[in-house]
């Protein structure tokens, strides 16, 4: 589908806040966290899946619950299946590993509870 | 070729201020 953000394409050329460039399928996850490192604002949060189910509002997407950060906020998000998320020390996964290859040519591992996913959220000023 | 920000990889997941 031609709504699809083309950044999760293999291939893509993604910017970390070092300056430095790699492509999407090579990032690792320490490349996220020195990113936010250096990006002063931003702060990676660790989210663990914690429910994956069939979304009720939005047929064909998928909920994801997640807690999120040391707070272990609940949070819930819609996705598409095919939704790349980067599981710490693995890499990319998501809901269907197949539609994310049909449609990004991104090699995903499956994404399951327990899965700790990397996310972004602003720096707390103390 | 487009550059994308490294930031648009991942979610943003604030949690919501309890009090």
């Amino acid at each position: 589908a031609p709504s699809n953000p083309s950044h999760f394409m293999k291939g893509a050329i993604i910017q970390l806040a070092t300056g430095e460039l790699k492509r999407v399928e090579d990032l690792q996850t320490q490349d996220f966290v020195r990113s936010a490192e250096v990006s002063g604002g931003l702060k990676i949060d660790s989210s663990m899946v914690v429910d994956i189910r069939a979304s009720q509002q939005k047929p064909g997407l998928v909920s994801l619950h997640f807690t999120v950060g040391e707070q272990q906020s609940k949070v819930t998000i819609d996705v598409p299946p095919e939704h790349p998320f980067f599981v710490f020390g693995q890499g990319w996964s998501s809901c269907s590993p197949e539609r994310t290859a049909q449609l990004y040519d991104l090699a995903c591992h499956p994404l399951q509870v327990g899965d700790v996913c990397v996310s972004i959220t602003l720096q707390q000023q103390p | 070729v487009p550059v994308f920000p490294w930031h648009s990889l991942v979610p943003f997941l604030a949690p919501t201020q309890s009090d």
